[in-house]
């Protein structure tokens, strides 16, 4: 489903060079729930970029569904991401002056379905992340738990084939965070492939595997049992 | 320290009102330690934007060191804010084109200093949270929680009578977040007054009182042993 190669990720900063990635090999089967664990800056919300398409990398190789993400143009992967990707991104990334139910719409929107048959599905998503009664808010009205629970409805809306969740429960109770996993778990359990970055030890309980990153590069990979 | 009398927020939403908070009488003492919990909407992060006088209460009063932050003018808030206040925000508010040393250095910029005078001391601090090599990066050269660490760093360096911070660990690992509230509770030792909204338990574990909102009022208020 989505494969690296000895995919690495340089940036560079005045006269220096980060490397953030280093030396990834990875394969990401469908229907896996694989959580990315590691300390701050230690490359996860960079590994995800390139697993998404949002992102290219500097050495090595990404592939979607034996399609390679790296080295094709903007609209190609614009195309690919929009199909098959659902991305809930670290800081959220909602459009201020959309409603939370516009704003969960937009994807279908964007392909052309009309708010009259978007409204409903997204309704229905809100209702399912606890936020019935916020669809009409928008984002500078809504609490910092509020809006990452938007994003995530959001990135479900089209059904993507692959989720990647970038710390979707960073600024959740430990309450909400639980009903958000389960609703994952369920997703999971139906098919949806998700790769998730989350600090959360408990989180990466709901996966099949975890994948740990230290400076750069998976320092761990462990499956976890009942499958 | 910092006092409030039956203190409420209302918003207004479409035809809505919505009671973010209600009723809230709190005392602060100077040197005190204060974590807030609970749910997500429920209140927290009103509640600490009241207390450092970024939002206006619509019912009861707020007072910081005896005056009143509830009906002054902007000016007279934000003149007693930066004397007294360091705020993290929940979403870091950095600004995207100074570099972290110029984010963290920004308060006593604005006090007049020249950066030559303020450098080494942003520099320290940005050591203190491990952000040594960051210095220079911008914004959106660093990752999630580098960036949250650059803001506790920003709320410190003016040496603020009270910290207020909101989630200022929701996007940092175990291990990082533990040497901030580590860098929290000597500060405290120290003499600091800090209140900060947390979702995690072991964080609150590091304060001496946990204050649990629910519904937009106070539902639990606990003292920590070992005073
Ligand atoms: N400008 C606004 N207009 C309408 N409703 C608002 C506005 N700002 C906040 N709210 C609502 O007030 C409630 C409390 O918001 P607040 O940001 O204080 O919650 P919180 O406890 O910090 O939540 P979280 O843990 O998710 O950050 C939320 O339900 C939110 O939807
Ligand atoms: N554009 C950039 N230029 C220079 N360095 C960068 C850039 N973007 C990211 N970095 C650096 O690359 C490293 C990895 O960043 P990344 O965002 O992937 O970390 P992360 O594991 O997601 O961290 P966190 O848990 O704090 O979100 C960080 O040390 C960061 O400073
Ligand atoms: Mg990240
Ligand atoms: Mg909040």
């Amino acid at each position: 489903m989505i494969e690296l190669r000895h995919a690495g990720k340089k940036f560079r900063q005045g006269t220096r060079q980060i490397q953030a990635l280093r030396d990834v090999t990875l394969v990401i089967k469908k229907g896996e729930f694989l959580s990315i664990m590691g300390p701050s800056g230690s490359g996860k919300s960079t590994l995800l970029n390139l697993m998404g398409g949002l992102d290219q990398p500097t050495e090595g190789e990404v592939f979607l569904d034996g399609r390679p993400l790296h080295g094709i143009t903007d609209n190609e992967v614009t195309l690919l991401r929009r199909r098959h990707i659902g991305y809930v991104f670290q800081f959220f990334n909602l459009l201020p002056l959309l409603t939370a139910a516009e704003n969960v719409g937009l994807p279908l929107l964007l392909d052309g379905l009309p708010f009259s048959q978007v409204k409903p599905r997204a309704c229905a998503l809100l209702r399912q992340v606890g936020l019935a009664e916020r669809t009409e808010h928008r984002p500078d009205q809504l609490s910092g738990g509020e809006m990452q629970r938007v994003a995530i409805a959001r990135a479900l809306i089209a059904n993507p084939a692959v989720l990647l969740a970038d710390e979707p429960t960073g600024n959740l109770d430990s309450h909400t965070s639980e009903e958000i996993f389960l609703l994952l778990k369920s997703l999971n359990n139906q098919g949806q492939t998700i790769v998730m970055v989350t600090h959360d030890p408990k989180a990466a309980a709901y996966g099949s595997r975890i994948v740990t990153l230290k400076d750069g590069a998976p320092a761990q990979d462990i499956s976890i049992g009942e499958h």
